[in-house]
């Protein structure tokens, strides 16, 4: 564990947390897109399949069990919760994000570390999580308004993957064996689809005005 | 290359 992947753990963590926020005080689930929140639910239950078959610490325990806990919490809200679900933007999230699940799944057939059961399923969550962010991105876009605690759980899922492409760096730099193309490639591939958001969101910022994307 | 056994990232 060094600093970038701590940091990385807990601007993730963060994320999830002002989203739950968003939806407890307000009630509202509004500019948020349930299928990237579905996709995740769906990568954290493929990815976390070892939660019974390899231990690492309590911290990496504990840690999955709330991405899991969460992620399937935030999307019972969104299609169950009487209020919650009555603000979902249903007409702007029509992403077809089945596509996303399909090609990451061939991939993982094809591209995977072992083949294993296990190592196919690790493979094919880490391919989805590059892509995940896609129907939200997609949502915001159409919508053209971000409310400030959407703006806000958007930056921290992009501080996050941010902060693991400097904990591979520094792994890299510190660790004699450490190749780990998959993980490190999607990676990169998932920060980058954030690029665009932050540019709005950093211009908004420095300007103190509200989070707009351009239609 | 040796690969670090298991994935020990979240």
């Amino acid at each position: 564990m060094n600093i970038f992947r701590l940091a990385g753990d807990m601007t993730h963590l963060l994320s999830i947390l002002v989203l739950l926020l968003k939806i407890y005080a307000t009630k509202s689930c509004s500019g948020i897109s349930r299928k990237t929140q579905e996709l995740y639910a769906i990568v954290f239950v493929a990815r976390y399949l070892d939660l019974f078959t390899d231990f690492i610490s309590v911290y990496n325990t504990f840690m999955k069990v709330v991405f899991i806990a969460s992620s399937l919490a935030i999307v019972w809200c969104m299609r169950f919760h009487p209020m919650v679900r009555r603000s979902y933007d249903r007409e702007l999230d029509t992403f077809r994000h089945y596509f996303l699940v399909g090609a990451s799944f061939a991939l993982a057939l094809i591209l995977h570390e072992k083949f294993t059961v296990q190592e196919i399923f690790w493979a094919f969550s880490i391919y989805l999580e590059a892509v995940a962010i896609l129907p939200q991105l997609v949502l915001l876009q159409r919508s053209g308004n971000v409310d400030n605690l959407t703006g806000q759980y958007i930056f921290f899922l992009g501080a996050y993957r941010a902060f693991y492409i400097l904990n591979w760096i520094y792994r890299y730099l510190t660790e004699p064996h450490f190749t780990r193309w998959i993980a490190c490639v999607s990676g990169v591939v998932q920060t980058a689809l954030y690029a665009d958001f932050f540019y709005y969101y950093f211009i908004s910022w420095k300007n103190n005005s509200k989070l707009k994307l351009p239609a | 290359t040796e690969q670090t056994e298991g994935h020990d990232e979240l």
